[in-house]
């Protein structure tokens, strides 16, 4: 899955996610990517956030809405990411969970349970793109 | 922060090449957030990423590829979606149609496709020599491992078509317990 938000130089945001769900599932089923708050989501007076994981996990738990909504209740995006991985593990111990979230001044940040995450960036004037790990809560 | 414009997304290594084209599409006055997003987000679909992405990954249990993608505008909350797409390869694209052409929210299955044919995008397989491989290697492993739970016969060792049984009503939550699951996720 590729989750992804864009922040324009003027403060307008976007975020989207594709994928090709999870190998072998049953036909039709759906994951987190096409729902909203879940496989992303985005407030220009916010943030955005962008997941990837177990979707079918994932999605009953809205982890983008409830990220960006706790960044408007003043966590950074670091704590903002790892309060929805923990709210997920507390439910699901083994889930396979990746957040990524950034606020709309570019500040980010990530959490992941299950694996080791890497997620990538750039902005402003950088000359490439930077990979960050994050390993798992 | 790095300062903006800037671009971040889920994981590094093949997915970087998206984060590099929608960063330097930012670069050019006329280009908006959400077109910066599309254009990433097909990037991944056109390369396939690690193959979790686009055409020719994640075969269900028939063997399709069906692609899901959504996309998001931050100064309205409005969304564009697409569930469980088939025959169409670039996913995001049909959801910012989705967002741009309908007052919707998110379009499923078949009729995501006739949607997708309807505003001129065009059918394609999407499926792959290695996707079929791999779909026929693990028929040929008796479908092994797979999703289904309190079915007949048994799915932990045989392939479908399958019948629900009845759960084990003593032990409700045991019997809605997953079992071991395939490789990758979404």
């Amino acid at each position: 899955t590729i989750s992804m938000i864009a922040l324009h130089e003027s403060g307008a945001m976007a975020a989207g996610t594709s994928t090709n769900g999870a190998s072998r599932k049953i036909p039709g089923r759906v994951g987190d990517g096409p729902i909203a708050g879940s496989g992303s989501y985005v407030d220009n007076d916010v943030g955005g956030c962008g997941a990837t994981g177990d979707g079918d996990v994932m999605m009953r738990f809205l982890p983008c809405y409830q990220a960006v909504e706790s960044m408007r209740r003043g966590l950074s995006p670091q704590e903002a990411a790892e309060d929805a991985v923990r709210r997920m593990l507390r439910k699901y111990p083994d889930v396979q969970s990746g957040v990524v979230v950034v606020n709309n001044e570019g500040e980010h940040g990530a959490a992941g349970s299950g694996w080791t995450l890497t997620y990538a960036y750039r902005g402003g004037a950088m000359n490439e793109t930077v990979v960050v790990s994050v390993p798992p809560i | 922060s790095p300062g903006l414009p800037m671009v971040i997304n889920t994981w590094g290594g093949p997915f970087t090449a998206a984060t590099d084209v929608a960063y330097l599409s930012l670069l050019t006055p006329e280009t908006s957030a959400l077109d910066a997003v599309e254009i990433g987000c097909s990037t991944c679909e056109a390369n396939q990423c690690d193959g979790s992405v686009g055409y020719g990954g994640s075969p269900d249990e028939s063997c399709e590829t069906t692609l899901d993608a959504m996309i998001m505008d931050g100064a309205t909350l409005k969304v564009g979606a697409v569930a469980a797409l088939r025959r169409i390869k670039y996913a995001i694209s049909v959801a910012r149609s989705v967002l741009e052409h309908t007052t919707h929210t998110l379009i499923a299955g078949d009729f995501a496709t006739d949607f997708a044919l309807s505003n001129g995008f065009q059918a394609q397989n999407l499926t792959t020599e290695s996707s079929a491989a791999s779909c026929e290697q693990w028929k040929a492993e008796s479908c092994q491992p797979n999703y289904r739970i309190n079915v007949s016969p048994d799915p932990a060792t045989s392939c479908g078509p399958y019948e629900p049984v009845a759960l084990n009503l003593s032990d409700y939550a045991a019997s809605l317990k997953q079992r071991s699951k395939p490789e990758g996720h979404d």
